[in-house]
C-alpha cells in the first residue's frame, strides 16, 4: 500500500506504475491518472494530475521526470512531489492553497523504454529505444528532439551519438505525447519543469541561443527564488541562468519548446551531485535532495499566483 | 551482480582540460575510443576549464592515463570501480530482496 512505500530508494518502472495507480486510487478528491501515449515499444506514457478539483478555470504546473534514463534522481523526486502535496495538504497552508489554486501534472517517467534499459542493462543509457533505420545504434535524445531549433548547436545527427536529434523533430513518441499534450493545454500550462541530474543547476531559456529572454527579469527573479528556497534547505548551492551560458548550448530541448510554446515559466532542474556520485546518487541522499528541490518547485509555483 | 558484473574494473575519470590545445588534445583521444561522456553529454561541448567526467571502460582506463599523464592534462579518478558504487547505490536492497 502507498503508505508502505519507500520514497527513500530508487524503484523500478514496474513498481512507480503500481504506485501511480494506487496513488489514484486512495486520493480520488486530489488524483487523476491518465496516460497521454505510447512509448516506442508500446508502453502507456501516465500522468498523475494532482489539485483540488473545481469547474473554476485553474492555472497549472508541468514537471516530467526521467527524460534520460540513467538520471534515476529524477524519477525520485516527481514520486517524492507526489507524496509531499498528498501528504502536506491538509496541514500545510501553502501546498493547500498551491492545490487548490494549480494543477499539477507530473510524469514521474518519461522515458519510459530506456528506463527499463538502463534497470536491466546499461545501467547508464540515456537516450530511447527506437531503432533506426540505417544504423545497428538505438535511441534519440528525447532533449534534442523538440521542434526548436532542432538539430543545430549542441546536438548531433549520428545516430550512435548520445545527443543524437532523431530523424526528425518529435520523431519519439514520447516527444510527440508530451508536446500533444502541452499543445492542448498551452492555456493553463504557466509552468514548465524538467528534473535532469547531475550538476546541481536551475536552468531557464534559452538553450539554443545567447539571447535574453523577454520576460528576462520575472523568469530570472523566479530563479533566484527558488534555489535561494532550496539553498535554505541544507545550505547547497545550485546555480541558475539561461541554459546556453550556465551550462552550454542545445538545440531542440524540450525546455526552449515549451516556453516558445507560449509557456512563460520553463525551467530545467540538474539535480545533485556536482561529480562525486554522479549518476549513482546513493539512495541515502534521496531524501534531502528531494527535500531540497521541494522547496525550489513550491517557490516557483507560489510565484504563479501573484503578479510579476 | 547486478547488470552481470559488466562494470566490475570501470573507472570514471575527472578530466579538467586547462588550454584549448589540452581540448583539442582531449576531444582527440576521446574520439579514438568508445567512453561514455557523463559531463558534458558530447565531446563537440567540451571547453576549457570545464570539467570531463567520461566513463571508462576498464580495458582502456590504463592506456586514457597514460595519455593524459604524457599530455600534463588534469585529471584524477572519481569512481574507481563502477560496479562496488551501483552495487552500493541499490544492490544490497535488491539482493535482500532477491534472497
Amino acid at each position: 500500500s502507498e503508505s508502505l512505500y519507500d520514497y527513500e530508494v530508487y524503484h523500478s518502472l514496474d513498481e512507480i506504475q503500481s504506485w501511480m495507480f494506487e496513488i489514484n486510487r486512495t486520493h480520488p478528491h486530489l488524483v487523476d491518472m491518465f496516460s497521454i501515449g505510447r512509448s516506442y515499444e508500446g508502453r502507456p506514457l501516465y500522468v498523475l494530475q494532482l489539485g483540488k478539483r473545481t469547474r473554476t478555470y485553474k492555472k497549472a504546473v508541468w514537471i516530467d521526470c526521467g527524460v534520460h534514463a540513467r538520471e534515476w534522481i529524477g524519477p525520485a523526486f516527481c514520486q517524492w512531489f507526489v507524496k509531499e502535496a498528498l501528504h502536506s495538504y491538509q496541514n500545510d497552508s501553502v501546498m493547500r492553497r498551491l492545490m487548490n489554486q494549480l494543477n499539477f501534472y507530473i510524469m514521474p517517467v518519461f522515458n519510459v523504454d530506456g528506463y527499463i534499459f538502463s534497470w536491466t542493462t546499461d545501467r547508464f543509457w540515456r537516450k530511447t529505444r527506437s531503432k533506426n533505420a540505417k544504423y545497428h545504434c538505438r535511441g534519440v535524445d528525447a532533449n534534442r528532439n523538440w521542434k526548436v531549433k532542432w538539430c543545430e548547436e549542441g546536438a548531433s545527427s549520428h545516430p550512435c551519438d548520445d545527443t543524437y536529434c532523431g530523424p526528425f523533430p518529435e520523431s519519439e513518441p514520447e516527444v510527440k505525447a508530451v508536446a500533444k499534450f502541452l499543445r492542448k493545454h498551452k492555456k493553463r500550462v504557466k509552468a514548465y519543469i524538467s528534473i535532469h541530474a547531475y550538476a546541481q543547476m536551475l536552468l531557464y531559456p534559452y538553450s539554443y541561443k545567447y539571447a535574453t529572454i523577454p520576460n528576462f527579469n520575472c523568469v530570472e527573479s523566479a530563479a533566484l527564488n527558488a534555489v535561494t528556497a532550496l539553498y535554505s534547505a541544507y545550505g547547497v548551492r545550485y546555480r541558475y541562468g539561461p541554459a546556453s551560458t550556465t551550462l552550454y548550448v542545445s538545440s531542440g530541448s524540450s525546455m526552449d519548446w515549451a516556453y516558445r510554446n507560449g509557456i512563460p515559466y520553463a525551467f530545467a532542474f540538474e539535480l545533485r551531485d556536482t561529480g562525486y556520485f554522479g549518476f549513482l546518487l546513493p539512495e541515502a541522499l534521496i531524501n534531502p535532495t528531494c527535500t531540497e528541490t521541494m522547496r525550489a518547485v513550491k517557490t516557483i509555483s507560489s510565484g504563479l499566483l501573484k503578479k510579476c | 551482480y547486478l547488470y552481470n558484473n559488466r562494470y566490475a574494473g570501470d573507472q570514471v575519470f575527472r578530466i579538467t582540460p586547462s588550454n584549448e590545445g589540452e581540448v583539442q588534445e582531449l576531444k582527440k583521444l576521446l574520439g579514438n575510443i568508445k567512453v561514455d561522456l557523463w559531463q558534458p553529454n558530447s565531446a563537440s561541448l567540451i571547453r576549457n576549464n570545464a570539467t570531463v567526467d567520461v566513463h571508462v571502460r576498464r580495458n582502456n582506463t590504463r592506456g586514457i592515463r597514460a595519455r593524459l599523464q604524457k599530455e600534463h592534462i588534469d585529471f584524477k579518478v572519481f569512481i574507481s570501480n563502477l560496479q562496488k558504487e551501483i552495487e552500493k547505490q541499490t544492490g544490497y536492497r535488491s539482493s535482500r530482496k532477491r534472497r
